[in-house]
């Protein structure tokens, strides 16, 4: 249903579009953050360490509901639908393929939504710590929220021991996702 | 006529974060 990209936009208008996305994704991490039990009795300092960490492995996840492996497309939050070979011409392509990769192995899991929240509130609580003053705080959240992760998951599907630790390694692909595409270019156009 | 910004995702995902922050406070 929605429009694919066509011949009449330049590049540039469709790397600009593609920034544009990030803007209103990255706001939602916030106010999902806040939503997490915890998260806002850590110092407001650490909230913004581990905001400025974690937030782009939380927006993969979050992403990956955008790909479509079939048809090899991505939608974007703004609506907008693009061809994979499109957007390796803005030179996207190798997260791209990092992310396709990565989605299909999410995907495979088939989380519940409050499961893949509760995901996102954990790769959010375990990005890098570097900079945080109370470590002991951050932590205790994490574990509380890893515990509150496999409990939910062990309870619904008490026949699947192997999901719970599968859905744990996603956590290292999620750093190396970070680690290799966060120094990826953005452009804006400003007054 | 506008200025193109160019920036790395992690600095425009920083930003924000505190944009956000600062305008709570």
């Amino acid at each position: 249903a929605w429009p694919v990209s066509g011949a009449e936009r330049t590049s540039q208008e469709i790397w600009e579009s593609f920034s544009q996305c990030f803007t209103p994704a990255v706001k939602e991490v916030v106010e999902f953050a806040k939503g997490i039990p915890g998260f806002q009795e850590l110092s407001q300092q650490d909230q913004v360490m581990l905001l400025k960490s974690g937030t782009f492995q939380v927006l993969m996840v979050r992403f990956c509901t955008l790909f479509n492996a079939e048809e090899r497309t991505v939608t974007f939050l703004n609506g907008q639908t693009y061809p994979l070979s499109t957007l390796r011409t803005l030179g996207m392509g190798s997260l791209l393929d990092a992310m396709f990769e990565f989605s299909e192995k999410l995907g495979s899991l088939r989380l519940e939504p409050d499961e893949m929240a509760l995901f996102m509130a954990v790769v959010l609580v375990s990005a890098d710590r570097s900079g945080i003053s109370d470590m002991r705080a951050v932590e205790q959240l994490q574990e509380g929220l890893i515990r509150a992760l496999r409990s939910l998951i062990t309870r619904r599907r008490p026949d699947d021991s192997a999901l719970f630790p599968k859905l744990l390694l996603r956590l290292p692909d999620l750093r190396t996702l970070n680690n290799m595409h966060s120094d990826k270019l953005l452009a804006f156009r400003i007054d | 006529p506008k200025t193109l910004r160019v920036m790395t995702l992690a600095d425009h995902i920083s930003h924000i974060i505190t944009q956000d922050f600062a305008r709570n406070q």
